[in-house]
């Protein structure tokens, strides 16, 4: 199965 | 003050239409830079980032920064009600509660103007670095959204694998898989025919054919749309805006579990 990443898991929140 | 002149007004129906079922609400922020947006789907997943440089804009005035929050179905609903060839005009004032969009058919017979009330929205800003990509494909807009379109009827999710054959995406689900493989073709004789493909390292990732396909209604926006991949980011998805800017989709990918 595939697990669905996040953008927050590579981009930080300004 | 806020008053941006766009002759070409179809631009920002073709973007509302782009955008307006991937996020509902969004800021709209206007600086001496442009006018721009950045948003997150529901599922902060995907991102739209849209840029419309001040230079595009026949006549731009922006008094000071300024953040319009707009339920993007609604601006859309509003957009639609200009024509094609019409002239749109953004107009709101510092501090107010509403947003004017004039229309003006070109030879200025019918002049429209629709009010919009603006919305307070909080939303979250991404600081996205500026990367380098192991492979940028570029290839001509019609193929890329036929290519989601035909292979979200075999499966829901893509895999974009760029070796120096080409790019591959594939897919697989109950019926059966299928793989569609472009190679570099710079020999045609239209630009915008063209399919090039740039790597660095070969990469290969899996994405959701559901969001792919939103961002291919995009496609009557630019003739190509160039698709960026690294292993280790968001898939970055870009229809150029002529002359003005962009319009640019990020997507975080799927991975094995």
């Amino acid at each position: 199965a595939c697990l669905q990443k996040k953008l927050l898991d590579y981009f930080n929140a300004d | 003050m806020l008053e941006l002149r766009l002759v070409q007004g179809s631009l920002l129906k073709k973007v509302m239409e782009s955008i307006k079922d991937l996020v509902n609400d969004a800021n709209f922020d206007c600086s001496a830079t442009g006018f721009s947006l950045q948003a997150m789907d529901s599922s902060h997943v995907a991102l739209v980032s849209l840029l419309l440089r001040s230079e595009g804009f026949e006549h731009y005035r922006c008094d000071r920064n300024l953040s319009m929050g707009m339920n993007l179905g609604n601006m859309a609903k509003m957009l639609k009600c200009a024509g094609n060839d019409d002239i749109v005009t953004v107009k709101a004032d510092d501090g107010g509660d509403c947003v004017t969009f004039m229309f003006e058919s070109p030879n200025q017979d019918k002049i429209a103007d629709f009010e919009m009330k603006l919305m307070d929205i909080d939303s979250e800003h991404l600081g996205i670095p500026e990367a380098e990509y192991e492979a940028i494909v570029r290839m001509p807009s019609a193929e890329f959204a036929r290519i989601c379109k035909d292979l979200s009827t075999i499966g829901d999710t893509v895999v974009i694998s760029v070796t120096k054959e080409g790019v591959k995406f594939s897919t697989r689900g109950d019926i059966g898989t299928a793989n569609i493989v472009l190679r570099q073709n710079t020999s045609v004789d239209k630009p915008e025919e063209a399919t090039i493909i740039e790597m660095e390292t070969p990469v290969s990732l899996t994405f959701a054919l559901r969001y792919m396909n939103s961002f291919t209604k995009a496609t009557p926006l630019a003739s190509q749309v160039t698709v960026s991949l690294s292993s280790e980011l968001p898939v970055v998805v870009e229809y150029k805006i002529a002359e003005m800017g962009y319009l640019r989709f990020y997507l975080a990918p799927k991975i094995e579990e």
